[in-house]
Protein backbone atom coordinates (compact mmCIF):
# COMPACT_ATOMS: atom_id res chain seq x y z
CA UNK A 1 0.00 0.00 0.00
CA UNK A 2 1.64 3.22 -1.10
CA UNK A 3 2.28 5.81 1.22
CA UNK A 4 2.30 9.50 0.32
CA UNK A 5 5.58 10.81 1.03
CA UNK A 6 5.73 14.74 0.54
CA UNK A 7 8.50 15.29 -1.69
CA UNK A 8 11.09 17.47 -0.26
CA UNK A 9 11.81 20.99 -1.22
CA UNK A 10 15.33 20.55 -2.84
CA UNK A 11 13.73 18.22 -4.92
CA UNK A 12 11.29 20.49 -6.87
CA UNK A 13 12.48 22.23 -9.83
CA UNK A 14 10.18 25.26 -9.19
CA UNK A 15 7.84 24.66 -12.32
CA UNK A 16 4.11 23.74 -12.38
CA UNK A 17 3.27 21.51 -14.98
CA UNK A 18 -0.63 22.06 -16.25
CA UNK A 19 -2.39 20.63 -19.34
CA UNK A 20 -3.35 22.49 -22.40
CA UNK A 21 -6.68 22.52 -21.49
CA UNK A 22 -6.26 24.05 -17.92
CA UNK A 23 -5.29 27.13 -19.08
CA UNK A 24 -8.16 28.64 -19.35
CA UNK A 25 -9.09 27.77 -15.64
CA UNK A 26 -5.67 28.43 -14.42
CA UNK A 27 -6.42 32.43 -15.83
CA UNK A 28 -10.28 32.13 -14.63
CA UNK A 29 -8.71 31.20 -11.13
CA UNK A 30 -5.97 33.25 -10.47
CA UNK A 31 -6.71 36.10 -12.70
CA UNK A 32 -10.15 36.87 -13.68
CA UNK A 33 -11.79 35.39 -10.22
CA UNK A 34 -9.35 35.96 -7.70
CA UNK A 35 -10.36 38.60 -5.04
CA UNK A 36 -7.33 40.80 -3.96
CA UNK A 37 -9.88 42.04 -1.18
CA UNK A 38 -10.49 38.37 -0.39
CA UNK A 39 -8.25 35.29 -0.74
CA UNK A 40 -4.88 37.94 -2.12
CA UNK A 41 -4.59 39.48 1.04
CA UNK A 42 -2.75 35.96 2.79
CA UNK A 43 -0.63 35.55 -0.21
CA UNK A 44 3.34 35.95 -0.59
CA UNK A 45 3.00 39.38 -2.52
CA UNK A 46 3.67 38.58 -6.20
CA UNK A 47 2.74 35.24 -5.99
CA UNK A 48 -0.10 34.98 -8.79
CA UNK A 49 3.07 36.44 -11.19
CA UNK A 50 5.36 33.73 -9.59
CA UNK A 51 2.37 30.77 -10.35
CA UNK A 52 2.25 31.92 -14.06
CA UNK A 53 6.01 32.35 -14.01
CA UNK A 54 6.62 28.43 -12.89
CA UNK A 55 3.25 27.66 -15.82
CA UNK A 56 5.88 29.35 -18.10
CA UNK A 57 8.89 27.92 -17.22
CA UNK A 58 7.41 23.95 -17.37
CA UNK A 59 6.19 25.47 -21.01
CA UNK A 60 9.71 26.26 -21.87
CA UNK A 61 11.21 23.29 -20.44
CA UNK A 62 9.12 21.15 -22.92
CA UNK A 63 10.64 23.19 -25.48
CA UNK A 64 6.49 24.20 -26.53
CA UNK A 65 6.96 27.31 -28.44
CA UNK A 66 2.54 27.00 -28.78
CA UNK A 67 2.10 26.66 -25.33
CA UNK A 68 4.59 29.31 -24.29
CA UNK A 69 2.58 32.03 -26.58
CA UNK A 70 -0.82 30.54 -25.49
CA UNK A 71 -0.30 31.20 -21.74
CA UNK A 72 1.65 34.46 -22.22
CA UNK A 73 -1.45 35.96 -24.67
CA UNK A 74 -3.95 34.45 -21.89
CA UNK A 75 -2.39 35.85 -19.07
CA UNK A 76 -1.90 39.41 -21.07
CA UNK A 77 -5.68 39.69 -21.97
CA UNK A 78 -7.34 38.47 -18.99
CA UNK A 79 -5.13 41.02 -16.30
CA UNK A 80 -6.40 43.38 -19.54
CA UNK A 81 -9.83 42.29 -19.15
CA UNK A 82 -10.00 41.95 -15.55
CA UNK A 83 -8.81 45.91 -15.04
CA UNK A 84 -11.78 46.35 -17.69
CA UNK A 85 -13.73 44.79 -15.53
CA UNK A 86 -12.79 46.39 -11.85
CA UNK A 87 -10.17 49.20 -13.21
CA UNK A 88 -12.33 51.61 -10.98
CA UNK A 89 -10.96 49.75 -8.05
CA UNK A 90 -7.67 50.84 -6.45
CA UNK A 91 -7.17 47.36 -4.84
CA UNK A 92 -7.54 45.88 -7.95
CA UNK A 93 -5.34 47.85 -9.86
CA UNK A 94 -2.44 47.91 -7.67
CA UNK A 95 -2.82 44.50 -7.00
CA UNK A 96 -2.37 43.64 -10.60
CA UNK A 97 0.24 46.78 -11.62
CA UNK A 98 2.43 44.68 -8.77
CA UNK A 99 2.25 41.45 -10.58
CA UNK A 100 2.63 42.26 -14.02
CA UNK A 101 5.60 43.94 -12.69
CA UNK A 102 6.70 40.94 -10.22
CA UNK A 103 6.39 38.98 -13.65
CA UNK A 104 8.20 41.27 -16.04
CA UNK A 105 10.96 41.05 -13.14
CA UNK A 106 11.05 37.38 -13.62
CA UNK A 107 11.15 37.34 -17.31
CA UNK A 108 14.48 39.11 -16.59
CA UNK A 109 15.79 37.71 -13.90
CA UNK A 110 15.38 34.14 -15.03
CA UNK A 111 16.09 35.02 -18.95
CA UNK A 112 19.35 33.47 -19.20
CA UNK A 113 20.76 37.57 -19.83
CA UNK A 114 23.56 37.96 -17.68
CA UNK A 115 22.50 41.74 -16.68
CA UNK A 116 19.98 40.48 -15.29
CA UNK A 117 21.58 37.67 -13.45
CA UNK A 118 23.84 39.56 -11.41
CA UNK A 119 22.04 39.19 -7.85
CA UNK A 120 20.78 35.53 -8.42
CA UNK A 121 22.15 32.64 -6.21
CA UNK A 122 23.54 29.44 -7.79
CA UNK A 123 20.12 27.38 -8.19
CA UNK A 124 18.12 30.68 -9.85
CA UNK A 125 20.49 30.51 -12.16
CA UNK A 126 19.86 26.91 -12.88
CA UNK A 127 16.27 27.84 -13.34
CA UNK A 128 16.49 30.15 -16.18
CA UNK A 129 14.09 29.54 -19.18
CA UNK A 130 16.29 27.22 -21.41
CA UNK A 131 14.73 27.17 -24.79
CA UNK A 132 13.19 30.19 -25.85
CA UNK A 133 14.31 34.24 -25.57
CA UNK A 134 10.85 36.39 -24.25
CA UNK A 135 12.61 39.56 -24.61
CA UNK A 136 9.67 40.97 -27.17
CA UNK A 137 7.05 39.75 -24.99
CA UNK A 138 8.83 41.45 -22.56
CA UNK A 139 8.16 44.58 -24.12
CA UNK A 140 4.87 43.81 -24.37
CA UNK A 141 4.02 43.33 -20.59
CA UNK A 142 6.26 46.41 -19.99
CA UNK A 143 3.78 48.31 -22.12
CA UNK A 144 0.89 46.55 -20.28
CA UNK A 145 2.71 47.53 -16.54
CA UNK A 146 2.65 51.78 -18.23
CA UNK A 147 -1.40 50.80 -19.36
CA UNK A 148 -1.94 49.79 -15.59
CA UNK A 149 0.49 52.54 -13.84
CA UNK A 150 -1.85 55.13 -16.03
CA UNK A 151 -5.23 53.16 -15.16
CA UNK A 152 -3.69 53.50 -11.20
CA UNK A 153 -3.13 57.08 -11.79
CA UNK A 154 -6.62 57.84 -12.81
CA UNK A 155 -8.09 55.94 -10.15
CA UNK A 156 -6.28 57.68 -7.46
CA UNK A 157 -6.97 60.92 -8.59
CA UNK A 158 -10.99 59.93 -9.11
CA UNK A 159 -10.72 59.41 -5.37
CA UNK A 160 -8.23 62.32 -4.20
CA UNK A 161 -8.93 65.09 -6.83
CA UNK A 162 -12.34 65.62 -5.03
CA UNK A 163 -10.94 65.80 -1.48
CA UNK A 164 -8.03 68.42 -2.21
CA UNK A 165 -9.98 71.94 -2.88
CA UNK A 166 -11.66 71.32 0.77
CA UNK A 167 -8.98 69.57 2.52
CA UNK A 168 -6.02 72.03 1.01
CA UNK A 169 -7.32 75.26 0.84
CA UNK A 170 -11.03 75.58 2.68
CA UNK A 171 -11.25 73.82 5.69
CA UNK A 172 -9.16 76.18 8.27
CA UNK A 173 -6.99 74.16 11.15
CA UNK A 174 -4.69 77.36 12.21
CA UNK A 175 -7.23 78.37 14.76
CA UNK A 176 -7.19 82.86 15.24
CA UNK A 177 -4.83 83.19 12.09
CA UNK A 178 -7.89 84.26 10.02
CA UNK A 179 -9.83 85.28 12.99
CA UNK A 180 -11.03 88.28 10.68
CA UNK A 181 -12.57 86.27 7.35
CA UNK A 182 -11.26 88.58 3.92
CA UNK A 183 -13.45 91.56 3.65
CA UNK A 184 -16.47 91.57 1.12
CA UNK A 185 -15.60 87.82 1.06
CA UNK A 186 -19.13 84.83 2.02
CA UNK A 187 -18.45 81.68 2.74
CA UNK A 188 -19.41 79.47 -0.01
CA UNK A 189 -22.00 77.09 0.51
CA UNK A 190 -21.85 73.71 -0.45
CA UNK A 191 -24.87 72.12 -3.19
CA UNK A 192 -23.84 68.69 -2.50
CA UNK A 193 -23.83 67.51 1.34
CA UNK A 194 -20.64 65.71 1.28
CA UNK A 195 -19.08 69.31 -0.35
CA UNK A 196 -16.47 70.88 1.85
CA UNK A 197 -16.39 68.41 4.68
CA UNK A 198 -12.76 66.88 3.66
CA UNK A 199 -9.69 67.74 5.72
CA UNK A 200 -5.85 68.06 5.68
CA UNK A 201 -6.33 64.81 7.76
CA UNK A 202 -8.69 62.94 5.39
CA UNK A 203 -6.50 63.78 2.61
CA UNK A 204 -3.34 62.27 4.30
CA UNK A 205 -5.80 59.44 5.72
CA UNK A 206 -6.52 58.60 1.89
CA UNK A 207 -2.60 59.32 0.88
CA UNK A 208 -2.09 56.35 3.59
CA UNK A 209 -4.43 54.17 2.58
CA UNK A 210 -2.78 54.35 -0.90
CA UNK A 211 0.80 53.57 0.40
CA UNK A 212 -0.42 50.99 2.33
CA UNK A 213 -2.74 48.75 -0.36
CA UNK A 214 0.59 49.05 -2.46
CA UNK A 215 2.89 48.25 0.12
CA UNK A 216 0.54 45.04 1.01
CA UNK A 217 0.42 43.91 -2.25
CA UNK A 218 4.60 43.93 -2.81
CA UNK A 219 4.60 47.11 -4.82
CA UNK A 220 8.24 47.49 -5.75
CA UNK A 221 9.52 49.83 -3.39
CA UNK A 222 11.10 52.57 -7.02
CA UNK A 223 7.17 52.29 -8.48
CA UNK A 224 5.74 53.30 -5.07
CA UNK A 225 8.04 56.19 -5.15
CA UNK A 226 6.56 57.20 -8.79
CA UNK A 227 3.12 57.10 -7.62
CA UNK A 228 3.36 59.41 -4.79
CA UNK A 229 5.11 61.86 -6.47
CA UNK A 230 2.17 61.89 -8.97
CA UNK A 231 0.12 61.92 -6.42
CA UNK A 232 1.27 65.21 -5.16
CA UNK A 233 1.85 66.63 -7.96
CA UNK A 234 -2.17 66.44 -8.52
CA UNK A 235 -2.54 67.89 -5.05
CA UNK A 236 -0.80 70.89 -5.86
CA UNK A 237 -1.76 71.53 -9.37
CA UNK A 238 -5.26 71.88 -8.34
CA UNK A 239 -4.71 73.21 -5.08
CA UNK A 240 -3.15 76.22 -6.98
CA UNK A 241 -5.48 76.20 -9.76
CA UNK A 242 -8.35 76.84 -7.08
CA UNK A 243 -5.85 79.70 -5.72
CA UNK A 244 -5.71 80.98 -8.89
CA UNK A 245 -9.28 81.07 -9.63
CA UNK A 246 -10.80 82.25 -6.10
CA UNK A 247 -10.16 85.38 -4.74
CA UNK A 248 -11.09 84.28 -1.31
CA UNK A 249 -7.89 81.87 -1.24
CA UNK A 250 -5.69 85.00 -1.95
CA UNK A 251 -5.26 86.29 1.60
CA UNK A 252 -2.68 86.34 3.73
CA UNK A 253 -3.99 84.06 6.15
CA UNK A 254 -4.68 81.49 3.63
CA UNK A 255 -0.90 81.67 2.86
CA UNK A 256 -0.20 80.42 6.42
CA UNK A 257 -2.79 77.76 6.61
CA UNK A 258 -0.92 76.45 2.78
CA UNK A 259 2.01 76.35 3.86
CA UNK A 260 1.05 74.72 7.42
CA UNK A 261 -0.72 72.09 4.96
CA UNK A 262 2.41 71.65 2.69
CA UNK A 263 4.74 70.81 5.76
CA UNK A 264 1.98 68.23 6.48
CA UNK A 265 2.62 66.76 3.46
CA UNK A 266 6.04 67.04 3.96
CA UNK A 267 5.93 65.14 7.63
CA UNK A 268 3.99 62.41 5.66
CA UNK A 269 6.60 61.65 3.67
CA UNK A 270 9.09 62.11 6.04
CA UNK A 271 7.16 59.42 7.72
CA UNK A 272 6.94 57.00 4.80
CA UNK A 273 10.84 57.50 4.03
CA UNK A 274 9.82 58.73 0.74
CA UNK A 275 11.29 62.35 0.90
CA UNK A 276 13.74 61.66 -1.95
CA UNK A 277 11.06 60.62 -4.45
CA UNK A 278 10.84 64.02 -6.01
CA UNK A 279 7.30 64.19 -4.63
CA UNK A 280 7.87 67.62 -2.24
CA UNK A 281 9.56 69.57 -5.31
CA UNK A 282 6.19 69.13 -7.10
CA UNK A 283 4.51 70.98 -4.74
CA UNK A 284 7.28 74.10 -5.22
CA UNK A 285 4.76 75.92 -7.48
CA UNK A 286 1.97 76.14 -4.57
CA UNK A 287 4.84 76.63 -1.60
CA UNK A 288 5.64 79.77 -4.05
CA UNK A 289 2.36 81.17 -4.30
CA UNK A 290 1.84 80.77 -0.51
CA UNK A 291 4.79 82.53 0.00
CA UNK A 292 3.46 85.25 -2.40
CA UNK A 293 0.31 85.48 -0.55
CA UNK A 294 2.75 86.17 2.69
CA UNK A 295 5.66 88.28 1.54
CA UNK A 296 5.30 92.58 1.54
CA UNK A 297 4.12 93.78 -1.84
CA UNK A 298 5.26 97.27 -1.92
CA UNK A 299 8.11 98.95 -2.87
CA UNK A 300 10.83 98.00 -5.71
CA UNK A 301 13.19 95.78 -3.43
CA UNK A 302 9.52 93.69 -2.59
CA UNK A 303 9.43 93.24 -6.50
CA UNK A 304 12.56 91.97 -6.84
CA UNK A 305 12.22 89.61 -3.98
CA UNK A 306 9.46 88.47 -5.50
CA UNK A 307 11.11 87.90 -9.08
CA UNK A 308 14.05 85.80 -7.32
CA UNK A 309 11.84 83.66 -5.23
CA UNK A 310 8.81 83.01 -7.62
CA UNK A 311 10.64 80.82 -10.17
CA UNK A 312 8.52 78.10 -10.20
CA UNK A 313 5.75 80.33 -11.03
CA UNK A 314 4.85 81.94 -14.47
CA UNK A 315 4.39 85.44 -14.64
CA UNK A 316 0.57 85.03 -15.59
CA UNK A 317 0.16 82.58 -12.30
CA UNK A 318 2.00 85.81 -9.90
CA UNK A 319 -0.07 88.47 -11.37
CA UNK A 320 -3.15 86.84 -10.83
CA UNK A 321 -2.19 86.10 -7.44
CA UNK A 322 -1.33 89.75 -6.79
CA UNK A 323 -4.17 90.76 -8.57
CA UNK A 324 -6.47 88.70 -6.44
CA UNK A 325 -4.62 89.60 -3.35
CA UNK A 326 -7.26 90.74 -0.79
CA UNK A 327 -6.47 92.46 2.83
CA UNK A 328 -7.21 90.46 5.93
CA UNK A 329 -7.63 93.57 7.73
CA UNK A 330 -7.30 97.42 7.86
CA UNK A 331 -3.71 97.43 8.46
CA UNK A 332 -2.79 95.99 5.00
CA UNK A 333 -3.65 97.47 1.41
CA UNK A 334 -4.55 96.11 -2.59
CA UNK A 335 -1.45 95.49 -4.54
CA UNK A 336 -0.90 98.94 -6.49
CA UNK A 337 -1.46 98.32 -10.22
CA UNK A 338 1.94 100.21 -9.63
CA UNK A 339 4.08 97.13 -8.47
CA UNK A 340 2.10 95.06 -10.81
CA UNK A 341 3.48 96.43 -13.64
CA UNK A 342 6.90 96.59 -12.10
CA UNK A 343 6.87 92.60 -11.68
CA UNK A 344 5.35 92.33 -14.93
CA UNK A 345 8.16 94.40 -16.71
CA UNK A 346 10.66 92.57 -14.74
CA UNK A 347 9.63 89.40 -15.91
CA UNK A 348 8.75 90.52 -19.77
CA UNK A 349 12.37 88.56 -20.41
CA UNK A 350 11.45 85.26 -18.81
CA UNK A 351 11.03 82.36 -22.00
CA UNK A 352 7.78 80.96 -20.98
CA UNK A 353 4.42 80.31 -21.99
CA UNK A 354 2.01 82.47 -20.81
CA UNK A 355 0.16 79.10 -19.36
CA UNK A 356 -1.78 80.22 -15.87
CA UNK A 357 -3.49 77.27 -15.16
CA UNK A 358 -1.48 74.01 -14.56
CA UNK A 359 -2.03 70.76 -16.45
CA UNK A 360 -3.56 68.65 -13.55
CA UNK A 361 -3.86 66.13 -16.23
CA UNK A 362 -0.27 65.61 -16.49
CA UNK A 363 1.71 61.78 -16.09
CA UNK A 364 5.53 61.56 -15.42
CA UNK A 365 7.10 59.17 -17.23
CA UNK A 366 6.83 55.78 -15.15
CA UNK A 367 9.71 53.22 -15.11
CA UNK A 368 9.74 49.85 -13.86
CA UNK A 369 13.51 49.53 -12.88
CA UNK A 370 14.41 45.73 -12.21
CA UNK A 371 13.98 44.00 -9.13
CA UNK A 372 14.87 40.70 -8.87
CA UNK A 373 13.56 38.57 -6.03
CA UNK A 374 15.39 36.31 -4.05
CA UNK A 375 12.59 33.79 -3.37
CA UNK A 376 13.20 30.43 -4.34
CA UNK A 377 10.80 29.80 -7.02
CA UNK A 378 11.37 25.96 -5.85
CA UNK A 379 9.73 26.81 -2.00
CA UNK A 380 6.95 27.81 -3.32
CA UNK A 381 3.16 26.25 -2.41
CA UNK A 382 0.53 27.19 -3.73
CA UNK A 383 -2.39 27.70 -1.08
CA UNK A 384 -5.47 25.24 -1.39
CA UNK A 385 -8.17 28.58 -1.34
CA UNK A 386 -6.45 29.30 -4.60
CA UNK A 387 -7.98 26.40 -7.01
CA UNK A 388 -5.10 25.89 -8.46
CA UNK A 389 -5.33 21.87 -7.65
CA UNK A 390 -4.53 20.69 -11.10
CA UNK A 391 -1.35 22.54 -11.31
CA UNK A 392 1.32 19.77 -10.30
CA UNK A 393 4.61 20.68 -8.93
CA UNK A 394 7.75 19.67 -10.61
CA UNK B 1 21.97 23.58 -15.84
CA UNK B 2 22.62 26.47 -18.45
CA UNK B 3 21.75 25.58 -22.05
CA UNK B 4 24.11 24.68 -24.25
CA UNK B 5 22.33 26.10 -27.53
CA UNK B 6 21.25 29.89 -28.01
CA UNK B 7 17.46 30.44 -27.24
CA UNK B 8 14.49 30.72 -29.69
CA UNK B 9 13.42 34.17 -29.82
CA UNK B 10 9.50 34.09 -29.47
CA UNK B 11 7.98 37.33 -31.94
CA UNK B 12 5.05 38.44 -29.96
CA UNK B 13 2.61 40.58 -31.33
CA UNK B 14 1.69 43.76 -29.45
CA UNK B 15 -0.52 45.05 -26.87
CA UNK B 16 -3.54 45.55 -29.73
CA UNK B 17 -3.00 42.58 -32.07
CA UNK B 18 -2.73 40.20 -29.06
CA UNK B 19 -6.04 41.63 -27.84
CA UNK B 20 -7.89 41.36 -31.47
CA UNK B 21 -6.46 37.48 -31.66
CA UNK B 22 -9.59 36.36 -29.42
CA UNK B 23 -7.49 34.18 -27.13
CA UNK B 24 -9.76 30.92 -25.51
CA UNK B 25 -10.22 33.40 -22.30
CA UNK B 26 -13.27 35.20 -24.44
CA UNK B 27 -14.87 31.86 -24.62
CA UNK B 28 -15.69 31.72 -21.13
CA UNK B 29 -18.44 30.05 -19.82
CA UNK B 30 -20.30 32.76 -18.52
Amino acid sequence: HPVNIPRREKDFQGMLEYKKEDELKLVKNLILELKPRGVAVNLIPGLPAYILFMCLRHADYLNDDQKVRTLLTSTINSIKKILKKRGDDFETVSFWLSNTCRFLHCLKQYSGDPAFMKHNSQRQNEHSLSNFDLAEYRQVISDLAIQIYQQLIKCMENILQPMIVSGMLEHETIQGVSGVKPTGLRKRTSSIADEGTDTLDSILRQLSAFHSTMCQHGTDPELIKQVVKQQFYIIGAVTLNNLLLRKDMCSWSKGMQIRYNVSQLEEWLRDKGLMTCGAKETLEPLIQAAQLLQVKKKTDEDAEAICSMCLALTTAQIVKVLNLYTPVNEFEERVSVAFIRTIQTRLRDRCETPQLLMDTKMIYPVTFPFNPSSLALETIQIPTSLNLGFLTRV
Amino acid sequence: RPPSRPRVLLKAPTLAEMEEMNISEEEESP
